[in-house]
C-alpha cells in the first residue's frame, strides 16, 4: 500500500 | 527482463559511452547541445530520486544502472560547460529549455498515475524525456551538419526508446503489463527521431556524412 505504484524500468 | 528492454538499456548506456568518448578524445563538445545533455541530467535525477531519499545497498544492477546514468550524464554536462566550455557551441544552441521544461512540469500535474511527489517527479522526467532531444536536433539543423560520431551518439540514444515500445508490446502481450504514461512519452520520443533515423540509415550508414539542406 502507498508504495504500490512501482516503476519497475529504467 | 526482456530482450527488448536489455538491449535498449544497454542501447542507452552505449549513447551515454559514445557521447563521453566523442567530448574526452576530440576535447571538444562543438555539435553538442549542452541543454540537451542537462535536461537529460534533470531527467535521470527526477527519475532515481529514491536512490537519495532511501539508500538501499547497491545490491542489483537496477541501482548501479540508476546510480552510472546520473552520474555519466552529470560529468558529460561538467565536460561541456565547464572544461570544454571553450568549444560549447552556445550560439547554436538555442532553444529555449524553458519551453520544454515548465510544459512537461505542467502536465505532469495535470496527467499523472497519483497526485504525489515522487509519482509527479517521475511523471515530469518521463514527459521531459520525451523532448529533452529538441535542442539537440535543433542544434544540428541550425549548423546544418553533424559529425558521425555525434550522428552514432543520436542513433544510441533513439534506438533506446524505440526498444523499449518493443519491450512494451512483449510486456502487455505476456506480462499484461501496461505503463501508459511511459508508453505515449516513448511514442512521442521516438517519433521525434525519425527523419534523423532516415537521414542516418540512408547517409551514414553508407560512410556519408549527414549534411541538412542548409
Amino acid at each position: 500500500y502507498g508504495c504500490d505504484l512501482v516503476h519497475d524500468e529504467l | 527482463m526482456n530482450i527488448f528492454r536489455l538491449f535498449g538499456d544497454l542501447s542507452h548506456l552505449a549513447a551515454i559511452a559514445i557521447l563521453l568518448l566523442k567530448i574526452w578524445k576530440t576535447r571538444s563538445c562543438a555539435g553538442v547541445s549542452g541543454k540537451t545533455q542537462l535536461l537529460f541530467a534533470v531527467c535521470f535525477i527526477t527519475r532515481y530520486i529514491d536512490l537519495f531519499l532511501h539508500f538501499v545497498s547497491l545490491y542489483n544492477t537496477e541501482k548501479v544502472m540508476k546510480l552510472i546514468y546520473i552520474s555519466a550524464s552529470v560529468f558529460t554536462c561538467y565536460l561541456i560547460f565547464f572544461k570544454f566550455k571553450a568549444t560549447y557551441d552556445g550560439n547554436h544552441d538555442s532553444m529555449r529549455a524553458e519551453f520544454l521544461i515548465v510544459p512537461a512540469a505542467g502536465l505532469a500535474c495535470l496527467i499523472n498515475t497519483k497526485f504525489d511527489a515522487i509519482e509527479i517527479l517521475w511523471t515530469f522526467s518521463i514527459y521531459l524525456e520525451a523532448v529533452a532531444i529538441l535542442p539537440q536536433l535543433f542544434l544540428i539543423s541550425k549548423t546544418g551538419e553533424a559529425e558521425t560520431i555525434t550522428s552514432h551518439y543520436l542513433f544510441a540514444q533513439g534506438s533506446y526508446r524505440a526498444l523499449y515500445i518493443l519491450n512494451w508490446i512483449y510486456r502487455y502481450h505476456y506480462e499484461s503489463h501496461v505503463d501508459t504514461i511511459a508508453i505515449v512519452a516513448g511514442v512521442v520520443q521516438t517519433i521525434l527521431y525519425c527523419d534523423f533515423f532516415y537521414l542516418y540509415i540512408t547517409k551514414v550508414v553508407k560512410g556519408q556524412k549527414i549534411v541538412l539542406p542548409a
